[in-house]
């Protein structure tokens, strides 16, 4: 599956 | 993480500290407002849901514990402490937020990566942070006088905002399939917002005098 689409900003 | 990220993450605690220092040092709050206080914190606290339940990096989590903790403890001074308080002003910080929360929190709904409540909240907050500055530009204009603390606070969470925009563009050519159009959108509206701002103070400090925003 897609990587869960990570917010990996601040 | 590039450097225009980093840059722009440490820039972004950078005027978080001026304002605690401020704050913690002369034991006042003249011209901030508090509203803008209560906004960012709620901006952290519905982005950083996910603190707990996926890691990304020690160094996001220390950042997120490091913001939550700034922006409530800088709630609480203005709202608890007992000689801060009363430096707080009240009449001129009369900015009626809810107006800007009520607008970001129904736009989440609508527009988000995923309808789920983490990526809505996610969204809110991004929304929101994009307005969050508004009260403290227009309590800056109502009181007309800006501190030097207060200046570089704002100058500071400007460039904050510029930084990310050069990270995005960067991410962009460097990342496949690197889009964000929520944080683009809402970043860029939001950097917007401290243009004027910029302008006056750049010019002030060019001039060497007195930043004074126009009526």
């Amino acid at each position: 599956p897609a990587e869960e689409k990570k917010h990996d900003e601040l | 993480m590039n450097v225009f990220r980093l840059a722009g993450d440490m820039t972004h605690l950078l005027s978080v500290v001026v304002l605690l220092l401020k704050i913690h040092t002369i034991k006042s709050c003249a011209g901030i407002s508090l509203k803008t206080q209560e906004l960012y914190a709620v901006v952290f606290a519905a982005r950083y849901l996910d603190l707990f339940v996926h890691f990304v990096s020690l160094y996001n989590t220390v950042m997120k514990l490091v913001f939550l903790a700034s922006s409530f403890s800088i709630v609480w001074y203005m709202k608890r402490h007992k000689i801060v308080r009363r430096t707080y002003d009240k009449d001129h910080d009369t900015f009626r937020h809810y107006v800007l929360v009520l607008p970001c929190l129904l736009l989440a709904l609508l527009i988000n990566e995923k309808f789920t409540f983490r990526e809505v909240m996610w969204a809110f907050s991004i929304y929101l942070e994009a307005v969050a500055i508004f009260p403290q530009l227009v309590l800056l204009q109502r009181t007309r006088n800006i501190d030097n603390l207060t200046g570089q606070y704002v100058f500071f969470l400007g460039a904050y905002r510029v930084l990310y925009i050069l990270n995005w563009i960067y991410r962009y050519f460097t990342e496949p399939h690197f889009v964000h159009w929520i944080s683009w959108v809402a970043g860029i509206v939001q950097t917007l917002l401290y243009a004027d701002f910029f302008y006056y103070y750049i010019m002030s400090w060019k001039n060497n005098v007195k930043l004074e925003l126009p009526a």
